[in-house]
């Protein structure tokens, strides 16, 4: 007998695996002298960076792309910084009391005070270890990214039946992940859903506050980053 | 839309999607 095929499900893993886009860099201006002003302007570039990144990578999601060009939008303009936080907090998980903003930017407890981000450090930093005490692998954080994104609670889907075609997909891409490879924990695809509440509202609490940082306007900010941040308030 | 147009835009340049 030949062997039994592969699930196609374990493929949509696999699939968001190899659509996992490269590291960018946060690349701070050298010539701009060090204040919380600098801090800020490094992040929100990087953002604008990693959002063009994350509307690439959405393409990949099998599913998402045949979803009206509107609900693609408004999956994407709900998820886009839980997506970025989840991202975040993944890189950071090998580190101690450190947040990864990305591999050239790593901010401490004293850092983040100093750019008036403790608030955001403390719930981020939550976020990662509630996932290194779970030993999230690559395999669950990239389907959770996609989970987050599909999950988003937008309210402006039109097609409501499709939107949860893709959630169901995704939620069943995790279970049998989690199956196949965690048979030792009945529950761990449960533990990973559970953690989103808490990636919802450190999201909610960075759009509230990067808002308020644009409405100041010391912090110069790209279009897409700012047209994003308009699309959640 | 008109006020996504970056967005709109971006997600219009097609790369290769994939459909269930």
């Amino acid at each position: 007998l030949p062997p039994p095929a592969k699930k196609p499900l374990t493929k949509i893993v696999s699939h968001l695996l190899v659509a996992e886009p490269e590291k960018i860099y946060a690349m701070p201006d050298p010539s701009m002298p060090e204040s919380d002003i600098k801090a800020l302007t490094t992040l929100c570039d990087l953002a604008d960076r990693e959002l063009v990144v994350i509307i690439g990578w959405a393409k990949h999601i099998p599913g998402f792309s045949s979803l009206s060009l509107g609900d693609q939008m408004s999956l994407l303009q709900s998820a886009w910084m839980e997506i970025l936080i989840l991202s975040i907090v993944f890189r950071s998980l090998p580190y101690e009391d450190e947040l990864v903003y990305a591999e050239d930017y790593v901010m401490d407890e004293e850092h983040s005070r100093l750019t008036g981000l403790l608030d955001l450090y403390v719930s981020i930093l939550q976020l990662v270890r509630k996932y290194k005490k779970l030993k999230v692998e690559k395999e669950e954080f990239v389907t959770l990214k996609a989970i987050a994104l599909a999950n988003s609670d937008s309210m402006h889907i039109e097609d409501v039946e499709s939107v949860q075609k893709l959630q169901d997909a995704l939620h069943e891409a995790l279970q049998d992940y989690e199956s196949c490879q965690h048979t030792e924990d009945p529950r761990r695809a449960g533990k990973l859903l559970m953690t989103l509440p808490l990636l919802r509202q450190t999201a909610t609490k960075a759009i509230q506050h990067f808002y308020s940082i644009k409405m100041q306007g010391k912090v110069p900010m790209h279009k897409l980053f700012l047209e994003m941040l308009e699309a959640k308030v | 839309k008109e006020k996504h147009k970056i967005l709109h835009r971006l997600l219009q340049n097609s790369s290769s999607p994939v459909d269930l």
